[in-house]
C-alpha cells in the first residue's frame, strides 16, 4: 500500500510545486515508484518537469467530476523520469474547484479516485493550490498525511495555523485519520539573518514539534532547475537544493515508516 | 472620479499583496486619499500594515453576498495611515468565492456596491487572491486597469497569459471596458544574471510593450517592513523597494493619467 502524502499550503509561493515535484524525484532516485498527481489548476508539476503538456488519457477534473466512480489512474501520463508517473496540466480543476461544491460527499471524490492507485506506487504526492477549497480538501481526504511547506514570512506563518484547523476539522467532522507529517522551512535565506531568526522564533514557537528538521535553503539551481523543465537531481546533482530535497525524502521516510 | 485598479496574478507569491500595500502607500505619501480593498481570505493587507485586526464594520464577504445592494464602504476602517483606509482581513471571503458561483450576474457585484467608493477616493486598489475565480472576476469588473506582478520564474510568466485571456473574456463577454495597466516584473534578483536574461526575454518577447518600465527588484527590506506590520515608507524609505514603488506610483499615474 502507498503512503499518499499531501502537500499543501494556503499562501502562494512558498514553494508546493518545488517541494512536490523535487521529493517525488528524490524518492525515484532512492528506488521508489511515485506518483505525483496535480490538483492546481496552474498545472506547473508537468512544467517543472518538461513534461510535454500532451494532454493526458483524461484530465484529473474529469475524474472528480464523474457521475459514476472513477480511478485517478485513467489521468495518469508518464514522465520522463522512469519510475514517476504524473498528471496533465488540467486548468478544468479551475471549473472543477466551484462545480465540486454542490456535489453530495464532495471530499472524498479523489480519495474514492486511489483504491487502485494505493496498490500500484510506493508513494503518491498530491501538489495542491494555493487554497483552502474543494481541491485542497480532496486531497487532504486522499492523503495519509500532509506536508506543509512555509517561506520565512509572518505572512505564510499565519497561513500554516488555517490549513492546521482546516487538519483538525478533516479528523474531527469528516473522521479521517490525517496526519501532519510536518511544517517545511523553505526558501531560507542565509543572508536574511534577521528575518530568519524573527520568523524562525515564531515558527518554534507556533509549530514546536511538527517542524522538520530538514530546511530548503534559497538556492537559484532550484529556480533554474524548474526553468530548464528537470528536476534539481538532472539539473544540478550536487547543489544545495538537492541535498536538501534527498534529506526530506529520507526525513519523511523515517516519520511515515 | 477614482480610478480603480485591480492587482491579480494566478501564480502565488509573486508579490500582489506586497505591490498593493506599497504602491497604496506611495499614493499617499504622494498626497492622494486611497481606499484599499483585500478580497483574499488570506488577509495579508491588514497584516502587512499591522491593522489591528479588528473587524470592519462588516465584513466584505457580506457586502458580496447581500442580497440587495450594499456599499463597499460599509467595509472599510482607517489604516494607521492618514488618507489610506482598507477592508480589514475576513476569512468569509474563503466561503464567498464559492457561494458567489450560483447568483445571477456574480461577476459584477462589487462593481455595483463601489459607486460611492468611486467619488471619495482618488484611487482605488484591489488585492486578489491567487486564483482566477470568483473573487478576481469582481475586481477585474469593478476595476479600470489591471496591474500584473510578475516574478522572474517561467511558472509565473505562463500565469500572465492565462490572466490575459480572462481579460479579453472581461471585455468581450462582459463588456467591461477594462484596460491593462501592464506587467510588473518583482522579486527581481541581481545576482541571477542568466535566470533574469533567460525570463526577461521571454517576457518580453511574449509581452512586449505590456511590460512596466518599473522593476521591482528582490530588497529584504520589503519583507523586513512586511513583518514589522509597516509600508516601505515608514520602515526604511530610502532603501531600493521604496524608491521602486515610488516609482511605480509615478508610472501609474503617467499611464492612467
Ligand atoms: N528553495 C528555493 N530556492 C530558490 N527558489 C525557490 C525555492 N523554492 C521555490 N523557489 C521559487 O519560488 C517560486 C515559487 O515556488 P513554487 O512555484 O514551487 O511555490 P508554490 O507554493 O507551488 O506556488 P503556488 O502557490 O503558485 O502554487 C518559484 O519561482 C520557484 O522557482
Ligand atoms: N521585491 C521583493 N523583495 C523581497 N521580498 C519580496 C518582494 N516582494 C515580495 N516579497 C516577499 O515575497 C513573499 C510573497 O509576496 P506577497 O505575499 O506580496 O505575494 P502575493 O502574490 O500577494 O502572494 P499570494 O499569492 O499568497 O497572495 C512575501 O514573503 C514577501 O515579503
Ligand atoms: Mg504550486
Ligand atoms: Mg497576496
Amino acid at each position: 500500500q502507498a503512503r499518499v502524502v499531501a502537500i499543501a499550503a494556503r499562501k502562494g509561493g512558498v514553494g508546493k510545486t518545488t517541494t512536490a515535484v523535487n521529493l517525488a524525484a528524490a524518492l525515484v532516485e532512492a528506488g521508489q515508484s511515485v506518483f505525483l498527481a496535480d490538483l492546481d489548476p496552474q498545472g506547473h508539476v508537468a512544467s517543472a518537469l518538461r513534461e510535454v503538456a500532451r494532454p493526458g488519457p483524461v484530465p484529473l477534473s474529469e475524474v472528480l467530476l464523474a457521475d459514476r466512480p472513477r480511478d485517478v489512474l485513467d489521468a495518469a501520463i508518464e514522465s520522463g523520469l522512469p519510475g514517476l508517473w504524473l498528471t496533465a496540466p488540467d486548468k478544468g480543476l479551475g471549473d472543477a474547484e466551484s462545480r465540486l461544491t454542490g456535489r453530495v460527499g464532495r471530499e472524498t471524490i479523489l480519495q474514492a479516485a486511489m483504491a487502485t492507485a494505493r496498490t500500484r506506487y510506493d508513494t503518491i504526492l498530491l501538489d495542491c493550490p494555493p487554497m483552502l477549497g474543494n481541491l485542497t480538501l480532496n486531497a487532504l481526504l486522499a492523503a495519509d498525511a500532509v506536508l506543509v511547506p512555509c517561506d520565512m514570512s509572518i505572512l505564510a506563518l499565519e497561513g500554516v495555523a488555517d490549513l492546521l484547523d482546516l487538519v483538525v476539522t478533516v479528523r474531527e467532522r469528516l473522521r479521517h485519520p490525517l496526519d501532519v507529517l510536518g511544517v517545511l522551512r523553505t526558501r531560507v535565506d542565509g543572508r536574511n539573518k534577521s528575518l530568519n531568526d524573527e520568523v524562525g522564533q515564531a515558527l518554534a514557537d507556533n509549530f514546536g514539534d511538527l517542524l522538520l528538521d530538514t530546511v530548503i535553503p534559497v538556492n537559484s539551481a532550484l529556480a533554474a532547475a524548474q526553468s530548464a523543465g528537470q528536476s534539481i537531481f538532472a539539473f544540478r546533482p550536487r547543489s544545495a537544493g538537492a541535498d536538501a530535497y534527498r534529506a526530506l525524502a529520507a526525513e519523511m521516510g523515517r516519520r511515515l515508516g
